[in-house]
C-alpha cells in the first residue's frame, strides 16, 4: 500500500515497476498504467496515467525523470508526486481540481535501460545502452536526440515522441526532471531567442521557484535554457515545445555539488516537497491564466 | 562495498576556467585522460566562467591534479572519496536491503 512503500529512499527500476503495478491495481478509479514500447534493452517503458476517468476533454500534463540514469533523484520525485497526488485527492481543494481536470502523464524512468545500469554496474552512467555499428562508444545522451541531424532517435525517444504527437491536442505542458544544479529552465535551450508566450512562461516559472523556496529556503536560478545554462540542441523540452505543448519546462533539482548526484536519502523528502510546490504552482497558473 | 569497491581513491573536483588559456589547457588534458564530466555535460561547454565538475578516476588523480597545480588552475575539491560517498547516499536500511 501505498503508506508501505518507502518514498524517502531510492529504489532499484524492478521496485518500481512493481510499484507502479500495484498503485494500478489498487486505485482503479485515479490510476492507469501502460507501456508505450520497449527501450534498447526491451524493457518496457511505463506511463502512470494520474487523473479522475473521464470520457469528456480533459487537458494533460506530461511529467517525465530519469532521462539521465545516474540522476536519481528525478524517479524518487516522479514517486512523489504520484503518492502526494493520491493521498491529498480528497483532503487538498487544489489537488483535487488538478486531477479532476486534469491527466498527468507520469514517466518514472524514461532511460530504464540506463537506470538499472546505474544501479547495477556504474553508478554515474549518463547514456542509453544501445550499441551503434558506426560508432564504438556505448549509449547517448538522450537529452540530445530529440530530432537531430547528427544520429537516429533512440528507441525510448521514439516511443516518447509518438506518444507525445499523438496527445498533442491534450499535452498542454511538459515537465522533465534532472538533476544537479537548482535550475527551472524554458525553451528555447538550442538557441538564444525568446519565444513567443515568454510573458505567461516567465510568470510560470517566477511563481515556481518563489514558492519552491518558501519550502526551504532553496534558490533555484530560472530562465531560458540557453541564457540560463547553455547552449545545447536536441533535448525534449525544444522538441516538446516546437511539437504544439506550450509550455514546457526542465527542473534541475538540488543540489549545486555539494553531493551532486549522490543526494543523500535524508535530503529526498525536503527536495520533493518544495518542488510539488513549484509543479503545482505551474499546473494551477496553466490552467487558470495562460490562454 | 557496492559497485565492488570501483571507486575507490576516485574525486569529484570543481575548477573554473577564467581565461581561454585555461580553458584550452583544460581541454586538452580532459581528452588525454578521458574523465568523467559531472557539470556540464559536455566538454565543449566548458568556456572562460563555466563551473565545471570532474569526477577523476584514482589512476589519473596525481597527473591531472598536479596538472592543474602547474597551470596555476584553481579547483576545489568537492568529494574527497567518492565510494564513501557512494555508500553514504542509501541510508543503513536501504544498504542492507541491497546486500
Amino acid at each position: 500500500s501505498l503508506s508501505e512503500y518507502n518514498y524517502e529512499v531510492y529504489h532499484s527500476l524492478e521496485d518500481i515497476q512493481s510499484w507502479m503495478y500495484h498503485l494500478n491495481q489498487t486505485q482503479p478509479s485515479l490510476v492507469q498504467v501502460f507501456s508505450i514500447g520497449r527501450s534498447y534493452e526491451g524493457r518496457p517503458l511505463f506511463i502512470l496515467q494520474l487523473g479522475r476517468k473521464s470520457r469528456a476533454y480533459k487537458k494533460a500534463v506530461w511529467i517525465d525523470c530519469g532521462i539521465h540514469a545516474r540522476e536519481w533523484i528525478g524517479p524518487a520525485f516522479c514517486q512523489w508526486f504520484a503518492r502526494e497526488a493520491l493521498l491529498t485527492y480528497k483532503t487538498d481543494p487544489a489537488m483535487r481540481k488538478m486531477l479532476n481536470h486534469l491527466y498527468f502523464y507520469i514517466m518514472p524512468v524514461f532511460n530504464v535501460d540506463g537506470y538499472h545500469f546505474s544501479w547495477t554496474h556504474d553508478r554515474f552512467w549518463r547514456k542509453t545502452r544501445s550499441r551503434n555499428s558506426r560508432f564504438h562508444c556505448r549509449g547517448v545522451d538522450a537529452n540530445r536526440n530529440w530530432k537531430v541531424k547528427w544520429c537516429e532517435s533512440e528507441p525510448e525517444v521514439k516511443a516518447v515522441a509518438d506518444f507525445l504527437r499523438q496527445h498533442r491536442k491534450h499535452v498542454r505542458a511538459y515537465l522533465s526532471f534532472h538533476a544537479y544544479a537548482q535550475m527551472l529552465l524554458y525553451p528555447y535551450s538550442y538557441k538564444h531567442a525568446t519565444i513567443p508566450n515568454f510573458g505567461c512562461v516567465e510568470i510560470a516559472a517566477h511563481k515556481a521557484v518563489k514558492a519552491l523556496r518558501s519550502a526551504h529556503g532553496i534558490r533555484y536560478r530560472h530562465g531560458p535554457a540557453s541564457q540560463t545554462l547553455y547552449i545545447s540542441s536536441g533535448n525534449s523540452m525544444d522538441w516538446a515545445y516546437k511539437n504544439g505543448i506550450p509550455y514546457a519546462f526542465a527542473f534541475e533539482l538540488r543540489d549545486t555539488g555539494q553531493f551532486g548526484f549522490l543526494l543523500p536519502e535524508m535530503l529526498i523528502k525536503p527536495t520533493c516537497t518544495e518542488t510539488m510546490l513549484a509543479v503545482k504552482n505551474i499546473t494551477l497558473h496553466l490552467l487558470k491564466k495562460c490562454p | 562495498h557496492p559497485y565492488g569497491n570501483r571507486y575507490a581513491g576516485d574525486k569529484v573536483i570543481r575548477l573554473t576556467p577564467r581565461t581561454e588559456e585555461e580553458v584550452f589547457a583544460f581541454k586538452n588534458i580532459y581528452r588525454r585522460l578521458q574523465v568523467d564530466l559531472w557539470q556540464p555535460s559536455s566538454i565543449s561547454y566548458v568556456s572562460e566562467g563555466t563551473v565545471t565538475d570532474v569526477h577523476i578516476p584514482q589512476n589519473a588523480s596525481r597527473t591531472l591534479l598536479t596538472f592543474l597545480q602547474g597551470a596555476r588552475i584553481q579547483y576545489t575539491v568537492l568529494i574527497e572519496d567518492l565510494q564513501k560517498a557512494v555508500e553514504n547516499e542509501n541510508n543503513l536500511q536501504t544498504q542492507r536491503n541491497r546486500r
